[in-house]
């Protein structure tokens, strides 16, 4: 199955005990699943479940190398988008995408991965 | 021979007594001892804004942009103390090659803390020094601290 | 020594750091 990691994550970030949720705080850190995908077409979907007002978040795909210790979508290895502003990140760079999106809203992520070589 | 954290507690009142900011033929400005300090004794702490460590990139090439020197102490793996815009007089202190100041992070009610301590008994007038960590790299830094054993280059 | 830096500020002890939503960004939308 798979789950968030409990090994693959900012230690701050509390992991529900199914490990099907996490509630972050303060300022934007990362936890990733415990499986990844190399090639071909997969898709994930995430509920948000609560956003007290002022909070945000950013979900997305990411590489095993991209920092926890900052948002999805802050380096050259991950991708994410923003429930503010509906916003995509990569590279720390904010590009239009969609509108905003919140509590209850359910987010759908696809990614289509030539075959290697 | 109290404990840690209780000399730490103490600190805040004493240490503007103690050390103060003055004109320094080392860099500009250092701090120097306002009264003798005795060896091992609790000087200052190095205190700014507690950052991510994450965060410090950003803030260098921030600083560099604006032609602000850039203050940061590494607490650990994690945090980043960054003294630029806020900080304590901790942030005047120069590095020599012979310091007579060390830095230690302590641990007070489940907060890391730097703090500078004397290595040796230091006279009143005495400019405060400790040994920077600058790390190795290719392009130079010249030292001018002007001690003895001087090693030229602050990386 | 103050004076002399006017965005600079004194601090006797640390100062918890609280990151803005977009503490990491280059450029927003």
């Amino acid at each position: 199955h798979v789950l968030l990691a409990l090994h693959d994550r900012a230690p701050q970030l509390k992991v529900s005990d199914d490990r099907l949720s996490v509630t972050g705080e303060k300022g934007y850190s990362m936890i990733r699943s415990t499986h990844g995908v190399q090639c071909g077409r997969w898709y994930f979907e995430a509920r948000i479940t609560d956003m007290p007002p002022e909070s945000a978040v950013r979900i997305g795909w990411s590489q095993s190398l991209g920092n926890l210790q900052a948002p999805c979508g802050y380096d050259k290895f991950s991708y994410s988008w923003r429930s503010r502003k509906g916003t995509r990140f990569h590279q720390s760079h904010g590009k239009h995408y969609s509108e905003d999106f919140g509590k209850g809203d359910v987010l759908g992520f696809y990614i289509h991965l030539p075959p290697p070589g | 021979d109290l404990p840690m954290a209780m000399r730490f507690r103490k600190l805040q009142e004493h240490a503007k007594e103690a050390v103060g900011v003055y004109r320094s033929h080392i860099h500009g400005r250092g701090l120097f001892c306002k009264r003798n300090i005795d060896s091992g004794e609790m000087v200052i702490e190095y205190a700014g804004e507690v950052i991510r460590s994450s965060l410090t990139d950003k803030r260098e090439k921030y600083y560099e942009s604006k032609g602000i020197g850039c203050y940061m102490f590494r607490i650990d793996d994690f945090e980043v103390v960054d003294a630029t815009m806020h900080g304590s007089a901790a942030r005047f202190i120069n590095h020599s090659c012979e310091p007579n100041c060390y830095s230690r992070v302590i641990n007070v009610d489940g907060k890391k803390h730097i703090v500078i301590f004397a290595m040796r008994p230091i006279s009143k007038g005495e400019e405060l020094t400790y040994d920077y960590k600058f790390p190795i790299e290719e392009v130079k830094i010249p030292c001018s601290c002007g001690s003895k054993k001087c090693r030229k280059y602050l990386n | 020594w103050s004076a002399f830096a006017p965005d600079f500020k004194e601090l006797d002890e640390n100062v918890e750091y609280e990151e803005h939503e977009s503490e990491f960004d280059i450029d927003d939308e």
